[in-house]
Formats: C-alpha cells, sequence, structure tokens
C-alpha cells in the first residue's frame, strides 16, 4: 500500500551546509498495519511521516500509495488524498489560534465538504456533521468546545489535534508523538482510542519515545541519521 | 523562598461559564529543592508554574518569594526577577520565529544587559558572551545554531528552549515536560544537565508526566482538579 524506494530529503542551507534529513529509505506498510517509529531526536521521524502522510515531497527517490507515483499527482490531488484518506496529529498540534476547539475539529469536514449547508448544497445528514462534538468527546474535551488554543492545557490541545486528525474517519492515521503532553492515564486512554480504529480497519503510523506506545504497535521501526536501522515485527501485548 | 498561599486561578469565560484552574493552592518550597509536579491533563500544572514563575498573577491567595509579596511588585519589576533568578522552560517552547537558535538563546542575556556593547556602553565581557554557543553546545545542537526553528525538530526546538532558560545561569529553573518530545537517551541528557544545576545550587521545579524524569526529583507534588493531592519527599536514586 504504501511503498519508499530510495527516498532522501535534503536541506540547502545556505554557505554549502548540507542536511541530509533521510539518507535513503526503503520502507513498504501494507493496510492495517499499526506501525510505530522511533529514533533520537532529529533523526528524521517527523520529516518521513511527512512525506508518507504526502504533506511534503522528497529530494529523491519514489513515493506509491497504492500503486500511484506520488511524485505525478498535482498539488491538489495530493491535497485531495490528504483530506479522504489521512488523518495527521503534528509533533506540534498546528491548530488554528482564533478558532475554538469545535471549530479547529470541524475544520477537515469543511475542506471534505461534508459540513454545513451553502447556497449551493444542502447541509450533509446529521449524522457527519455531529462528528466534531463527538470526536471531542471522545477525547474527554466535551467541555472545552469553545475554548481557543490559548485557553486550553497543552495536553488538551494535543487532545483537540488528535480529534480533528480522526474526524473524517481516516483508513491511514499519522501520529507524531500523540501522547508527548499527556498523563500516562489520559495517554492510555488515546492508545486505546487508536487501538479501536486499528481493530476497524485503519493503518496506523505513529513515532513515539515511549515503550510504553510503542507497545500497542505490531512493528517497530528505528531511525537513525535519516536511515532505518532495525524493522521488527512485535507481538502486541 | 517560594510561599504559596490560598492560590486561586479563574477564568471567567463569557456566558456564566467559570473555570477555576487552580482551586486553592498552599504550597512551601525552600531554596535548592529538586520538586517534580504530575497530574492528570488540565489539572493546572503549567497555570502553577507559571504563577510562580511570576508570568501570571493569581486570581486570589498570597504568594512571597524570598519573603516579598509578589502582588506588590509592578510589573518592571516582576520581569526583573524573571530575567536575573528565573529560567523557564515552556511546555509549548515559545521560540522566536523568526531568529536562528543561536539568537533565540541570547535573548536573555540581551534583556538582561550583558550581552553585545552599544554605542553607551562596552561589550560584556568574553566568558557571559561566549555562553549561548556553550549552552547550545551543551544540549547537543553545536550544528544547529544558525538554523530558525522551522527548520528544527520537534526535540530540538525543545533543545533550543531548555538552552535558553539555562543561559542566565538562574537560580530557579521552571521545566514544563522538558523531554516530552525528546527520545529517552536525549532525555537523560538533558535531565542530567539539570541535575548538574541542581548540584550547583540551582532550584529546580519541573513539570512531568513521566516517572524516570520524577525520579531525579527529591519531592513529587500531585495536582488534581487545581488542588494538590500529594506532597511527598522521595529518596533520590
Ligand atoms: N485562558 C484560559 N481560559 C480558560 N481556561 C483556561 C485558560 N488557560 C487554561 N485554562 C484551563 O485551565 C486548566 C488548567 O490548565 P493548565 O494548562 O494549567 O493544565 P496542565 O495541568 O498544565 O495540563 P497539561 O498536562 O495538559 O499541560 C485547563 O482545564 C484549561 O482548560
Ligand atoms: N527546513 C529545514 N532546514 C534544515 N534542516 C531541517 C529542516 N527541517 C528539519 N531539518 C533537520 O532535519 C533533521 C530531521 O528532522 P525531523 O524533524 O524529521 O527529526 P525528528 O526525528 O522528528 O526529531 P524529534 O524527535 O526531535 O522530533 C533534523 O536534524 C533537523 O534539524
Ligand atoms: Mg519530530
Ligand atoms: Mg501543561
Amino acid at each position: 500500500m504504501i511503498r519508499l524506494a530510495g527516498i532522501t530529503k535534503v536541506y540547502h542551507m545556505g554557505e554549502d551546509v548540507t542536511v541530509n534529513a533521510l539518507a535513503g529509505i526503503d520502507l513498504e506498510i501494507g493496510a492495517r498495519e499499526f506501525v510505530a517509529v522511533m529514533g533520537p531526536s532529529g533523526s528524521g521521524k517527523s520529516t518521513l511521516m511527512n512525506i508518507i502522510g504526502c504533506l511534503d515531497r522528497p529530494s529523491g527517490g519514489r513515493y506509491t500509495l497504492d500503486g500511484i507515483d506520488v511524485a505525478r499527482m498535482s498539488d491538489r490531488e495530493l491535497a485531495q488524498v490528504r483530506n479522504a484518506r489521512i488523518g495527521f496529529v503534528f509533533q506540534t498540534f498546528n491548530l488554528l489560534p482564533r478558532m475554538t476547539a469545535l471549530r479547529n475539529v470541524e475544520l477537515p469536514l469543511v475542506y471534505a465538504g461534508v459540513a454545513r449547508g451553502t447556497r449551493h448544497r444542502p447541509a450533509t445528514p446529521a449524522p457527519r456533521h455531529r462528528r466534531p462534538p463527538a470526536a471531542l468527546a471522545r477525547v474527554g474535551l466535551a467541555d472545552r468546545t469553545r475554548h481557543r488554543p490559548s485557553q486550553l492545557s497543552g495536553g488538551q490541545r494535543q487532545r483537540v489535534a488528535i480529534a480533528r486528525a480522526l474526524v473524517n474517519n481516516p483508513s491511514i492515521v499519522f501520529a507524531d508523538e500523540p501522547t508527548g503532553n499527556l498523563d500516562t492515564a489520559t495517554g492510555s486512554e488515546i492508545m486505546d482510542l487508536l487501538a479501536d480504529l486499528h481493530d476497524a480497519g485503519a493503518t496506523i503510523i505513529l513515532v513515539t519515545h515511549e515503550a510504553a506506545v510503542a507497545a500497542y504497535a505490531g512493528r517497530v521501526i528505528h531511525l537513525r541519521d535519516g536511515r532505518i536501522t532495525r524493522d521488527e515485527a512485535r507481538t502486541p501485548d
């Protein structure tokens, strides 16, 4: 389903400085897998996630998603894939600061054209429209829907980012350190939520530095200096 | 040294909604202590840190720092205390996006008047001026000084925030989830750095959700719903 061959990502900074964020990645991830990506700070995990999640383009190599060469997709086609199939929880949340939690979670539905009606098109039937409040309730934020990001704790912002990533029922979920700002109990609730989605058929790819979180995955990939150093199936506990 | 009595923080959101972020905190922290603050997401940890760190004012109660009632300090006096004595690592880093890592770390020195010379005053002697590069090297970012935050990984931004907090040799270090975005090995290096500062006489107050991080502290305080539920001295390992 996801196939990377010789993927590189190079940053050129003025004065001859080159950063090889990814130095040749060969990787295949099948549908319905649950993969954890681990590795030192700066080793390329977020860069890898952004490329697989169609948020960034590689410098070299080939990425095919369900047999389609992603390099041949236009920006618009990439955006459509992202909206329809992918949910992305960013390491730094990336919430819109002037919108409430609820509005932030509604946004993917608006982009996918399934939110409120417009004068050209009636509103989508209720079940879909009710998703944002339900998504926020599922991450324990039913009483924070009207808060803006600056009025939320760090872990609450992280959970709004998680709810936003899941509201469109994505078939592939990318989660970059989804429990980094959460206490252990709340983190477990989030991991149970991801495990439920996995059971329901989603592919989950997450970055974590915590062994307890990686334990939910069926496979653990280790990165170092932009390369994969280990790729092991593990028996889920 | 730090004394909180009946400290409250209340947010009033339109339409009769009140959030009691802190609901009555009584707490004393002495010089040279190493304290870990733990508790569920949204329980008031960052709010408490911001008040003790003189970044925010309580709604009620009394906070005395070295015998001085902080409520009686002007904003300018508070800023001076912060710059001279306090280093703060924010949960969401708060780096200036258009400045390089080096410039971000230099800022506290500029505010404290110890950076480069101006036409009114010669530059401060070299040892202080060399602090920003040394501070960045100590967190493993010697080769990232010219990167801006958007050109850094999540954990690298976190480490820039840590270097910035420590560059002024603060006597009180506040660290809000300082290892949340770091792999275990890098996280240990940061904790060793904090332990060294503690040995050298600093007071360390940190928020964490990881037991391995709290293990460095001599005392662990638990918050829930804006109150302290447990306050235990522990034998450092
Ligand atoms: N400006 C604000 N207006 C309204 N409510 C706020 C505001 N800032 C914070 N809160 C609320 O105050 C509570 C405490 O927030 P705080 O950031 O101290 O929590 P925390 O313990 O640091 O959580 P986390 O572990 O998720 O970082 C939260 O429930 C939050 O929603
Ligand atoms: N725009 C950029 N320009 C230059 N270098 C960059 C840029 N973005 C990222 N890098 C570098 O690429 C490397 C990989 O970054 P990436 O964000 O993928 O790391 P990571 O594994 O996610 O780290 P962390 O665990 O700290 O989040 C880092 O060393 C970083 O400094
Ligand atoms: Mg990252
Ligand atoms: Mg917090």
